[in-house]
């Protein structure tokens, strides 16, 4: 007789606009003002600081998955791929976490696999230089498979806690980057057992819904472990993480807020809830 | 695909002879969802939605097209329409040389690769481009351009890390112009459009060279943060075009229709891959048919 309980219109525009601009994109939208008209009750429906609260609960849910930094203890040499495509911040993002493992004294070598892009070994020599960090590189259009299986060896062999592996951007739509990718994880295997252990996307908050593309084809050809969010430092939100997440259940590791070398924070959902709505 | 949404939409219109506002509510969600998906920035969906109706309305619903189909062309004429027309997305060239492009844009949108590919395909032209290096920040920055500048076989200024930016853009300005190339390509850093320090070097940068062209990079998978950024670089630096790079991905683009939207400036060059020689021309309608999808 009542009706179905709904948003009163005034409420739902304000939080599409947040949700919207945030990049949260339309179905996770909707399915999250979803949640919140089955949840609550009429009266609260019509409430802005109880609606709030119920859809930043919601999204907090769907974002912490329990676990942030990656426990690189668990191996030794523990190895960690970084992927994504062009331009997101793979290589300064392997040169923060170099200095943070640095700094609680781990033994870390940085594996310079762009062996394509102008100057990118040099840009990853300088970041290795910076966190005090090993650097096996090789020649230019050498195959990155072989430069990576050298230095998986070679950090074996020197005893190194961390290895951080750098691979060209690539869009998940170029097939055979993709199969060199791949080629890539293969090689880490045969040169050491069980790796890598951590396979790290980097997303840049910038981008819209493209991302999700970007994070189910890398995942369905390497199968992701971790997801590094950078340039939070902008006015873009990074909600696409939110669908992400959810989807894919994969862990948020780490957060980009600059581009010098202290400036990484491990992920913390409620902080990015807050950050969302502010 | 939005097509086959509004075919199925727009069944119900059957015999309804013209557009109204009530009929076509549906059609517009349709649009609207499909263009949010597409990145298109919310507030400028809500104006393109609104012209949109105001266009369609009290248009007769032809009988050579369904009426689905013609509500597409509507939409898709009115979307190449804010696009740009083909004409003024030429490189403006035609000054006393040495002509200068300056290049702006966040960090990573593509800026140093778009030097490279504008001073491969100026030589292409039979012109002498010279590239600048004024990104002093970024590690090996300056050797990436120089590293394309000697791929392509383009002479480049010698850029040091301890550089001033607007000394090293000042002496290569003079050098250029006392050795007779006629274009300067100048490649700047990566900085947010918040930072008020960079967007005063930025500005400090410009004053120093006049450019004819100022040419803001964005990344073709931008999402909604698109709008503030370019208008933050305009509104600084009165930018006069837009290159979308990445467009190789399947990033529906968005981006360009909010840009363009909140800047009015055009975009001149499309990003079509890594390689140097891969850079095209702006054709409005092709991206109007990526975006709807
Ligand atoms: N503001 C800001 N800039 C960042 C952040 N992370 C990286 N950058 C910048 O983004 C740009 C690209 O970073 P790179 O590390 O070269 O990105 P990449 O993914 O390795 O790029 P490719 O190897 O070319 O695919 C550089 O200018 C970095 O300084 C961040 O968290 N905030
Ligand atoms: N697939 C593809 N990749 C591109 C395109 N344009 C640039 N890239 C890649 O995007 C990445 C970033 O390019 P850069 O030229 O270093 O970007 P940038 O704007 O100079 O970066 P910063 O100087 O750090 O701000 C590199 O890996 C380029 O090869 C394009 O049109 N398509
Ligand atoms: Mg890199
Ligand atoms: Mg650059």
């Amino acid at each position: 007789l009542l009706g179905k309980k709904t948003l009163s219109k005034d409420i739902l525009e304000e939080l599409e606009t947040i949700l919207f601009s945030a990049d949260v994109g339309t179905k996770t939208t909707q399915a999250l003002l979803r949640v919140i008209e089955e949840k609550l009750g009429r009266s609260e429906l019509k409430d802005n600081d109880t609606v709030r609260e119920a859809l930043k609960d919601e999204i907090y849910k769907m974002i912490n998955l329990g676990e942030s930094e990656y426990k690189y203890e668990k191996h030794k040499p523990c190895v960690i791929m970084i992927v994504g495509v062009n331009g997101v911040g793979k290589t300064t993002t392997i040169g923060k976490i170099a200095a943070r493992l640095n700094q609680k004294g781990k033994k870390v070598m940085l594996a310079a696999g762009d062996t394509f892009r102008a100057a990118a070994d040099e840009q990853l020599e300088v970041w290795s230089k910076r966190s005090d960090a090993m650097l096996v590189r090789g020649q230019p259009g050498q195959d990155p498979s072989s430069v990576i299986f050298d230095a998986v060896k070679s950090g074996v062999a020197r005893d190194v806690d961390v290895i951080l592996a750098d691979t060209a951007g690539r869009l998940h739509t170029q097939q055979n980057l993709m199969e060199e990718l791949k080629k890539v994880r293969r090689t880490m295997e045969k040169a050491h057992e069980g790796t890598p252990h951590e396979i790290l996307l980097v997303l840049d908050a910038t981008i819209g819904q493209n991302a999700v593309n970007q994070a189910k084809e890398f995942n369905d050809a390497l199968g992701l472990t971790g997801i590094a969010l950078t340039k939070l430092d902008g006015t873009a939100k990074g909600g696409i993480i939110i669908a992400i997440t959810n989807e894919l259940k994969i862990p948020v590791r780490y957060v980009g807020v600059g581009e010098h070398i202290d400036e990484l924070k491990i992920f913390d959902p409620s902080e990015f809830v807050e950050a969302l709505f502010s | 695909s939005l097509t086959s949404k509004l075919e199925e939409t727009f069944r119900k219109l059957r015999g309804q002879g013209k557009l109204n506002e009530k009929n076509i509510q549906d059609a517009l969600k349709d649009v609207r969802m499909s263009l949010l998906e597409a990145d298109v920035n919310f507030k400028v969906v809500k104006q393109f939605i609104q012209d949109i109706s105001e266009r369609s309305i009290g248009t007769e619903v032809m009988k050579s097209l369904t009426p689905g189909q013609q509500f597409i062309k509507i939409v898709h004429d009115e979307m190449i329409r804010l696009l740009g027309s083909e004409e003024d997305t030429a490189l403006d060239l035609a000054h006393k040389p040495p002509v200068v492009i300056m290049v702006v844009g966040l960090q990573g949108s593509g800026k140093t690769t778009t030097c490279g590919k504008m001073a491969y395909m100026l030589k292409k032209q039979k012109r002498r481009p010279y590239l600048v290096p004024a990104d002093v920040y970024r590690p090996a920055a300056i050797s990436q351009l120089k590293t394309l500048a000697k791929q392509i076989g383009v002479d480049v200024w010698d850029t040091n890390p301890e550089d001033d930016p607007v000394d090293v853009v000042e002496a290569a300005l003079s050098y250029a112009r006392k050795n007779g190339y006629d274009t300067l390509i100048v490649d700047t850093a990566g900085r947010l459009h918040i930072d008020e320090d960079m967007m005063a070097e930025i500005t400090d940068i410009k004053e120093a060279l006049d450019p004819k062209e100022i040419l803001f990079v964005a990344d073709a998978m931008t999402g909604q943060d698109a709008v503030q950024v370019a208008k933050t670089f305009n509104d600084h630096l009165s930018i006069t075009g837009v290159v979308l790079t990445k467009m190789d991905g399947d990033a529906r683009g968005g981006a360009a229709l909010s840009i363009r939207s909140v800047t009015g400036k055009p975009v001149k060059l499309v990003g079509m891959g890594e390689k140097v020689d891969r850079l095209e021309r702006f054709y409005p309608d092709r991206i109007a048919s990526r975006i709807l999808g």
